[in-house]
């Protein structure tokens, strides 16, 4: 799941700037 | 003590909630009502004033900046952001463009509420200890259904707050735009006016947000019996919440505990528009983090 959710997944663990994404 | 507990909870998740959602539907409303005491929204009711929207937005493009840099995330709802990054070409429908460029400038929005509903599922207590997998899911499955919800306190019959507050787009509008964008809307705002009767305050949206994330029969979670022990504490808490928000309104638990079927029809229907989007429109690009969601949804 994780491998198929990898945005959604680094969203869960890092603090993703709106610029990264 | 354990009163004290629950009501310990939602303070501490309607601070999350302010931390992470700055339009409150106290603001909403204020700007909707023309109480706000700044300058009425920009109304966008035809492709002209779409297109002077685009200016509006320029025009503000400095205090919006700032508003991302003190990361004050803005409110749930489709924004005007990245209108003002294309131009509409020499060739073509011009009408087309500013409709799939509209559209986009959604889509960012839409991954920005996204990053702002994660960081507000992460400060529920006990979330980050679930599974990583089940938050994945639990994310997945509810993200839409609350960018659904927190889309309610910007509508009104005619039409929506957009763009952080600063536009109000007519209904009409949104609903003369080409198949399928046009249809997109009509079933938010009929959801929406019919939620809108609750009156529900931004303390209460708190509470129920955080239940819809913990929802624990979402499908493919693996390890559900903690999930359903994390909604159960949160659902104990909007309970008394309500009660005592609002003593006199009966049944308002189970009225809006209903609202959660409707919700599921309302992101299907959602994720079948953009399907269609995806085979009518050729140069339409789904954003990755919107592709992740959608995929194998329902």
């Amino acid at each position: 799941l994780k491998e198929k959710h990898k945005i959604l997944h680094q969203l869960l663990q890092n603090n993703t700037s709106p610029g990264d994404l | 003590p354990e009163a004290a507990d629950l009501r310990a909870l939602s303070r501490h998740l309607y601070e999350a909630y302010l931390k992470n959602f700055p339009l409150t539907k106290a603001k909403a409303r204020a700007i909707l009502s023309g109480k706000a005491g700044d300058k009425a929204p920009f109304v966008i009711h035809d492709m002209k004033s779409l297109m002077e929207g685009e200016q509006f937005i320029n025009c503000r493009q400095i205090p919006c900046q700032e508003h991302h840099q003190q990361q004050l995330a803005p409110a749930l709802a489709p924004g005007l952001a990245g209108l003002t990054e294309a131009h509409c070409g020499s060739d073509g429908n011009i009408s087309d463009e500013l409709e799939l460029r509209f559209f986009n400038s959604c889509q960012s929005r839409s991954v920005e509420a996204v990053r702002e509903v994660t960081e507000f599922a992460k400060s529920i207590p006990g979330f980050i200890d679930l599974d990583l997998n089940d938050q994945v899911t639990l994310l997945k499955y509810g993200v839409i259904e609350i960018l659904i919800i927190m889309m309610a306190p910007l509508m009104n019959k005619d039409g929506t707050l957009i763009s952080y507050g600063q536009i109000f787009m007519t209904r009409e509008f949104l609903k003369s735009l080409r198949k399928p964008f046009g249809q997109m809307m009509e079933p938010k705002f009929e959801f929406s006016v019919k939620f809108n009767t609750l009156e529900l305050d931004d303390n209460d949206m708190t509470l129920f947000l955080a239940v819809i994330i913990l929802s624990g029969d979402r499908p493919g979670l693996l390890n559900v019996k903690p999930i359903e022990r994390l909604q159960e504490t949160v659902l104990h808490s909007l309970e008394l919440q309500l009660k005592i928000s609002h003593p006199d309104s009966l049944q308002l638990f189970a009225k809006l505990l209903q609202k959660m079927t409707d919700l599921r029809q309302i992101v299907t229907d959602h994720v079948h528009f953009i399907q269609l989007l995806r085979k009518r429109e050729v140069d339409m690009c789904l954003h990755p983090l919107l592709q992740e969601i959608m995929k194998d949804l329902y």
